[in-house]
């Protein structure tokens, strides 16, 4: 049975074609994800990917690996990425700059934005079945609470805590409102 | 140390850290070592640092939350086991991926797209709709996997009690073995931080290992996983505007973990009310555990010990299921008998079963999975 597994197994895979992208904005870029469910010999490794294309002004929005640790490499362009941990500290606020890696612990929270130029980048996960929690957008945890409970969480009113359920309509990948635009609405 | 971090982290049969960690001359029972007031409840800890609690690779929490109390979402780097020792309540939990299955009938059933406009539109009539609630009540026991955020909300008359073990040296935690909890909400003091741990307020709990009743009285630290965010940042990912982006980050919220629900919560679940099928159940269960049960009486041995409180008794719209119904005499005489089985269908149904899983007639595991006859 050896030959029929091993030596047949395929080991290579292209996840830069934006056609095979498992999640695609036009506005915001795209990801797209390899783990055992496509490369099957990566539950042997218990490891996966993930390569990313952010646009200009886009976010990748906040989010934790829930159960794998995150190494990003920068491949092309940079972007602000923010860090925070479990006491609530930011352990990294600065942009990643192509050529460099960046680690991201399991758990930690983490949101990127392409800054003044596209944003490119590849993410190797310690788990061949690396998942997300996103924080915003459309299936992230705050569409899942209760809004009373959002309500009660962070002293809200319900209609607040609705537009903090559903006023991201994108799932993981968003186009960001200008600076002024958000200080108009405050 | 770091190597037999490493090693317990990725043997998970290797509890503790070390080959010394287990040679304990004495065990001790412990006794909770951190204590946190919250606006509706308590939080309290043992020192995962402890001999017994090291060698055993898990950490212990407990929460006392008080009715109308609401547990803030939050989600540790461990799985947890919650056994809840008294109360009722309902926990909600965040799986990535799953749908939003509870909405209002009012809804329509329809679609809802979301966004700011439509939801100005929809006015009043819009209705909130979120991922599945459970209720759960004394002697259950709750599982929570790693990376999972939950919310409790003890919706009883009583204290809610919950023991929490956190299985830290699971192979599930890629994290190093000291418990971690974070926060998605509100201003909580941590509790797992322990002496010596690094952040804000490893010193404050040294010089306090016991917090003032009301919080830590309006500091301005703040724990959650969205303090660490750019509320701009936060404001462009929400869409909201920066007042509502910086409310995430609770920045003088001094209620701690476990807050106060004015009036009762409101959220879209079931009634509380049993179904026949779990009726059914419950009493399978008890036959298997007390033998015949039609003719066991009752002894002191297995009666509870507690009487019932008011609210726990079933009610009189509980009461009134359906008696099952007998068959009458007419009926019985009418019934046709069954048919029996000929040679020729016998085979077919043998050939059918052999043919797809392989197995003499037994379809297990993932080889049957794609045919669409099997059940599982």
């Amino acid at each position: 049975g050896i030959d029929e597994t091993l030596c047949t197994m395929r080991l290579r895979e292209n996840i830069q074609d934006p056609a095979r992208a498992d999640i695609y904005t036009r506005q915001a870029g795209h990801i797209s994800t390899l783990n055992s469910h496509n490369l099957p010999i990566l539950s042997w490794l218990q490891l996966s990917a993930e390569y990313g294309r952010l646009h200009q002004d886009a976010i990748m929005g906040p989010h934790w690996n829930l159960n794998a640790h995150s190494v990003i490499y920068a491949l092309r362009g940079r972007a602000r990425i923010q860090v925070v941990d479990n006491n609530g500290q930011a352990v990294f606020d600065e942009e990643l700059q192509q050529g460099r890696i960046l680690v991201v612990p399991q758990n930690f929270a983490v949101v990127k934005r392409a800054e003044n130029e596209e944003f490119e980048w590849v993410s190797f996960k310690t788990s061949d079945n690396a998942m997300i929690n996103p924080l915003a957008g459309r299936t992230s945890v705050m569409r899942a609470l209760p809004d009373e409970v959002i309500a009660n969480a962070y002293q809200i009113s319900r209609e607040d805590a609705r537009r903090l359920k559903y006023s991201r309509k994108e799932s993981t990948l968003f186009r960001a409102a200008s600076g002024s635009m958000i200080q108009r609405r405050a | 140390e770091a190597e037999a971090d490493r090693v317990g982290r990725r043997q998970p049969s290797l509890r503790g850290k070390g080959e010394s960690e287990c040679q304990l001359d004495r065990l001790n029972s412990l006794e909770p070592t951190n204590r946190i007031q919250c606006e509706a409840g308590v939080i309290e800890t043992w020192d995962p640092n402890e001999d017994e609690l090291r060698c055993a690779g898990v950490a212990v929490v407990r929460h006392i939350i008080e009715p109308n109390g609401l547990l803030l979402p939050s989600f540790a780097n461990a799985p947890q086991l919650i056994f809840i020792e008294q109360g009722r309540g309902i926990q909600g939990l965040v799986l990535p991926g799953c749908p939003e299955t509870f909405q209002q009938s009012q809804f329509g059933g329809g679609r809802f797209s979301g966004g700011e406009e439509e939801l100005g539109r929809r006015g009043p009539r819009f209705q909130d709709r979120h991922q599945k609630v459970r209720h759960f009540r004394e002697g259950d026991i709750l599982v929570l996997p790693p990376g999972t955020a939950h919310w409790v909300y003890n919706e009883g008359d009583r204290p809610l009690v919950a023991i929490i073990l956190l299985d830290t040296t699971s192979s599930l935690n890629q994290l190093d073995i000291n418990p971690r909890r974070f926060y998605l909400a509100g201003n909580p003091e941590n509790e797992h931080q322990v002496q010596g741990q690094r952040g804000r307020h490893s010193q404050q709990q040294q010089q306090q290992p016991f917090a003032r009743p009301g919080g830590r009285g309006g500091g301005s630290a703040c724990d959650n996983i969205f303090c660490g965010f750019d509320a701009e940042l936060l404001a462009e990912a929400f869409n909201v505007d920066m007042e509502t982006a910086r409310r995430l980050q609770n920045e003088n919220d001094n209620r701690n973990n476990i807050v106060r629900v004015e009036g009762r919560l409101q959220v879209v679940r079931p009634p509380r009310r049993q179904s026949g099928w779990e009726r059914e159940g419950e009493s399978e269960r008890e036959r298997h555990r007390y033998g015949r049960r039609s003719s066991r009486r009752e002894t002191e041995w297995w009666r509870p010990s507690r009487r019932e409180p008011e609210w726990e008794r079933e009610t009189e719209w509980e009461r009134e299921r359906p008696s099952p119904r007998r068959e009458t005499e007419w009926e019985r005489e009418r019934r046709p008998s069954p048919r029996r089985e000929t040679e020729w269908e016998r085979e077919r149904e043998r050939e059918r079963y052999q043919g797809r899983g392989g197995r003499g007639g037994r379809c297990d595991g993932l080889e049957c999975n794609g045919n669409d006859n099997n059940d599982n």
